[in-house]
């Protein structure tokens, strides 16, 4: 359902 | 993980303090000199102008997009702070569907000039004027007072990393899969700012900072209650043009 705030909170604190 | 077996020591919650005074910094958006340097750059009358002369969707979107741009900052800063990202994916997306807009309000003070009520908005500072268009002059006379009084408490870069951090770690949030994880987190991160507070012999700050988040909550499901009254007569707009993040966090 939350598709965008998923992938953002997946991709590494670079 | 920092959260099994649950330290107290000193020296845990000076690196936890530093860790999450760093995340602030390195997520904030607007570098304060930045801010501080333009601070007299004001909207000039044409300009405003402008603004005013758009339609009510146009500038709906513009500002959807610009919250949602300050609200991906506040997801980076929440990725930052030690033991979030321990939590289970649906507590970390529950925390920020409704902390991430208040860190935003609470960030929104940084941005703003209390000598002549501005805001830094699209490169300038602008007063509420800038936002009749959005046909929300309540809600943007609110938020600019809860501006004004986030302002007067001063608080340093430090302060705020702190209790923006405590507005994001909330156990009280429904839905909460782990209470008793965000509990033990919002324990160590109110230990860090007392402490913290206690250095700066600045302890009365933390009765006024706890009051602001009631405020914040208000603001917050103002901002929904608006965002429900423009999708009615907006449908079309919400769907088809505002910044999917924005649909996800807020409708």
């Amino acid at each position: 359902k939350h598709k965008i705030l998923h992938r953002l909170l997946q991709n590494s604190t670079s | 993980d920092p959260y099994c077996p649950y330290p107290t020591s000193l020296l845990h919650i000076e690196e936890l303090c530093d860790s999450i005074v760093r995340s602030h910094r390195d997520t904030s958006q607007f570098r304060l000199e930045e801010l501080q340097a333009l601070r007299w750059k004001l909207f000039s009358r044409e300009e405003l102008h402008a603004y005013q002369s758009k339609s009510v969707d146009e500038m709906w979107q513009h500002c959807a997009v610009r919250l949602t741009e300050a609200v991906q900052y506040v997801v980076e800063f929440a990725k930052r702070i030690p033991g979030f990202r321990g939590l289970g994916q649906n507590d970390q997306i529950t925390l920020l569907k409704t902390g991430s807009m208040e860190v935003v309000l609470v960030r929104m003070s940084r941005c703003f000039n209390t000598e002549n009520s501005t805001v830094f908005f699209d490169g300038k500072f602008g007063s509420t004027e800038l936002f009749k268009s959005l046909g929300c002059g309540d809600l943007m006379v609110a938020v600019f007072d809860f501006a004004h009084s986030v302002c007067a408490l001063r608080l340093t870069e430090q302060q705020m990393a702190l209790f923006s951090s405590l507005v994001l770690i909330n156990p009280d949030r429904p839905c909460l899969e782990d209470r008793g994880r965000v509990h033990r987190m919002r324990r160590d991160l109110e230990v860090c700012l007392s402490h913290m507070l206690r250095r700066d012999n600045q302890e009365s700050l933390q009765h006024k900072l706890y009051q602001k988040v009631s405020v914040l909550q208000s603001l917050c499901s103002l901002h929904v209650e608006k965002l429900h009254w423009f999708s009615q007569r907006y449908p079309l707009i919400v769907h088809s043009v505002f910044p999917p993040l924005y649909k996800e966090l807020f409708t």
